[in-house]
C-alpha cells in the first residue's frame, strides 16, 4: 500500500 | 495524522531548536559534530524535493520548510559565524565509510528507479546513520555537556515516537513503509546506547557526561 511519490511523513 | 506522529516531529523540531540555541546563546559549537549537521542537511535537502512535485498539507510543507531552514542556519553557524570555536580535530570521522555504502543501498533497494524516489531513499537511509559522527566524536572525547546530551535525547525520542507512529498507522489503515520502517528501527537502535548512559549520568548526576 505504498505509493510512491507521496510520502506524508516528516 | 496521530498523536505519535505529532509528538514525534516536536521532538525533532524541539532538538534542532536546543541545538541551535546552545551554539547562539554560548557562542560556540565545541563540542558538536559539524559532520553530523552538514548529513542532516543533506538527508532534509534530498528528501523534501517533493516540494516542488506533490503538495501534501500545510502542516507538511510548513515543517519541511522549517526543518530546511533551521539545519542549514545551523550549519552556517558550525563552519562560517563561529568557526574558530569549531573542535574540528575530534570530528574526525571519515564520511565515505557512510555515504559509499548508503549511496549504493539506495540505489539497490528502493520504491521505484526514479531520481526522485533514489534520492528519498537515499536520505531515509542517511538519516539512520547521520548521528554517527556525533555519538563517535562523544566517544572519543569522552564527555560531552549536558546541553548536547538533552539534543540526542530529544532526537532519540523523536524516532522511538516514529516507531509508535508506524505501529499505530499498520493497525488502523494498514500502512506499512518498509524502507523507512527498517532504517527507522535501525537508527533508533543507536540511540538505545545513549538512552542508557542519559539516564544514569546525566539526569541522575548533574554537569556533563562522562564516558566509563
Amino acid at each position: 500500500c505504498h505509493r510512491v511519490g507521496v510520502k506524508d511523513e516528516l | 495524522m496521530n498523536i505519535f506522529r505529532l509528538a514525534g516531529d516536536v521532538c525533532h523540531l524541539v532538538a534542532i531548536i536546543i541545538l541551535l540555541l546552545k551554539i547562539w546563546r554560548s557562542r560556540s559549537c565545541a563540542g558538536i559534530s559539524g559532520k553530523s549537521q552538514v548529513l542532516f542537511a543533506i538527508v532534509f535537502t534530498t528528501r523534501y524535493l517533493d516540494l516542488f512535485t506533490v503538495f501534501i498539507s500545510p502542516y507538511n510543507t510548513i515543517m519541511k520548510v522549517v526543518f530546511l531552514a533551521l539545519s542549514y542556519a545551523t550549519v552556517y553557524l558550525i563552519y562560517m559565524r563561529f568557526r574558530n570555536t569549531f573542535n574540528s580535530e575530534n570530528d574526525s570521522f571519515r564520511l565515505e565509510f557512510l555515504l559509499v555504502p548508503v549511496i549504493g543501498l539506495s540505489f539497490l533497494e528502493n520504491y521505484a528507479f526514479t531520481p526522485l524516489e533514489i534520492l528519498w531513499t537515499f536520505s531515509i537511509f542517511l538519516e539512520s546513520v547521520a548521528i554517527m559522527p556525533q555519538l563517535f566524536m562523544i566517544t572519543k572525547t569522552g564527555e560531552a555537556e549536558s546541553i548536547t546530551t538533552h539534543y540526542l535525547f530529544f532526537l532519540g525520542l523523536y524516532r522511538a515516537l516514529y516507531i509508535a507512529n508506524w505501529v499505530w498507522r499498520y493497525h488502523t489503515e494498514g500502512f506499512f513503509d518498509q524502507i523507512a520502517v527498517v532504517s527507522g528501527v535501525v537508527q533508533t537502535i543507536f540511540y538505545i546506547d545513549f538512552f542508557y548512559l542519559y539516564v544514569t549520568k546525566v539526569l541522575r548526576g548533574r554537569g556533563k557526561m562522562t564516558l566509563p
